[in-house]
């Protein structure tokens, strides 16, 4: 199993904090999740206005898709399933392979 | 051969280095292999020295790509770049004055254990693979480990953040390696560019502050230029500018160092996408995005050559 499913459930997910308090909540809970930041490179850069993507487990995404919806904190799942993406993209490269 | 080897997939560290290997066999003429040192883990670092061979004085450009491991279209393009040198130096007549003008020094893969850790481990991981001494976390950002205003701001001290500089500059044999030759070379190193993703961006220092380069006017004109050109091919839009304001402060760059240790020209592209795929671009767009860099790159050193003292 690629990377040994550990990406199973894992989302990746833009946020856009509206005003430097959402921002302030946003790093808050970013570093108790423990979220990896595709962008920007870390949690200090988040602030109003600016394009956060984060890779989260399933686990914290529950949370963290809570906590947006309670915040009104305007959000986007870029990618659903991790695992499932990394596993699409490995097999049609097999596809490409054999033809 | 040049043309079986496939430039559209993304390829482990053993491949890349195989495939420099053979191209050092086989196009001795206009490759030259070498290594500058070792990774944390023992890994060579591998440079390919691109260009005509000449006993005449020749400038050079330094062009590195995999600073941060996930990053693999990074590789991909630095591939692609000798794979277009070699292919088209006699049929392109941009391409053979680069080459009979300049030495391109390439380096594919900067972070091996990062690379070949994203391969087998952690698809995502960005740092070095160094051990930080009384912390279970691992790997130094080798983008962040320059001595230049060395963790300022945009750095972490913590050994666990992503952003990490290490426990001094140049802690990482890596990035001890690479400054090395630049400080070695600088004399006729002309232009360094560092190949990055995802955000779609192509920066100039500086990083570390808010500020103008006193070369600001052909810097900007080369970049201007060259986000032109690469939206020709198809259509894709690179936003341009001092990577402070363009994308965020960040002090210990690479760019940064390289351009405060004299070398006039130094650029940092991000490449596509930003953000539906990240750093999982599928293999489809590796063609694409690396045939529009390339127009980007050639304008760049052009434009260099042509205009700038």
């Amino acid at each position: 199993h690629l990377y040994s499913n550990r990406y199973t459930g894992d989302k990746v997910i833009r946020l856009i904090p509206n005003t430097e308090e959402e921002a302030y909540a946003l790093k808050k809970i970013c570093h108790q999740l423990k979220v990896d930041l595709w962008q920007p490179s870390s949690v200090s850069y988040v602030s109003e206005g600016s394009v956060t993507d984060v890779r989260i487990p399933q686990n914290g995404s529950r949370i963290l898709l809570a906590f947006l919806q309670e915040a009104n904190i305007p959000h986007k799942i870029l990618i659903d399933n991790l695992q499932k993406a990394l596993e699409r993209e490995r097999s049609l490269q097999a596809q490409r392979n054999r033809r | 051969s040049l043309s079986e080897y496939n430039y559209e997939v993304y390829h482990t560290l053993e491949e890349i280095q195989n495939w420099m290997h053979h191209l050092n066999n086989t196009h001795s003429g206009l490759v030259h292999m070498f290594s500058i040192g070792k990774s944390y883990e023992g890994r060579p670092l591998f440079i390919l020295k691109l260009g005509r061979r000449s006993r005449a004085y020749k400038r050079a450009v330094w062009i590195d790509c995999g600073i941060h491991a996930r990053e693999w279209i990074g590789p991909a393009f630095c591939q692609w770049f000798v794979k277009e040198a070699l292919l088209t130096y006699r049929s392109d007549p941009t391409m053979r004055k680069m080459m009979n003008h300049l030495y391109f020094y390439i380096m594919p893969v900067f972070n091996v254990d990062g690379y070949h850790f994203s391969w087998t481990n952690d698809r995502f991981w960005r740092k070095t693979r160094s051990r930080n001494s009384g912390f279970r976390c691992r790997g130094v950002d080798a983008n962040r480990n320059w001595k230049v205003k060395w963790c300022n701001e945009g750095a972490s001290m913590h050994p666990c953040d992503d952003t990490y500089c290490g426990p001094y500059p140049e802690s990482e044999p890596e990035v001890k390696a690479v400054a090395n030759f630049l400080r070695k070379h600088k004399q006729h190193i002309r232009a360094y560019l560092s190949f990055h993703a995802y955000a779609q961006m192509l920066l100039y220092p500086y990083s570390y502050k808010y500020a103008t380069i006193p070369n600001f006017s052909c810097v900007e004109s080369a970049a201007y230029k060259a986000v032109n050109a690469l939206r020709s091919v198809y259509g894709v839009r690179y936003r341009y500018g001092p990577a402070s304001s363009t994308l965020y402060v960040s002090s210990g760059s690479s760019m940064d160092w390289a351009y405060k240790n004299g070398i006039p020209y130094t650029f940092a592209f991000e490449l596509r996408d930003t953000g539906h795929f990240g750093f999982l671009l599928p293999e489809v767009l590796i063609k694409p995005t690396c045939t529009e860099t390339m127009l980007a790159v050639k304008n760049i050193t052009m434009h260099l050559l042509k205009k700038c003292p």
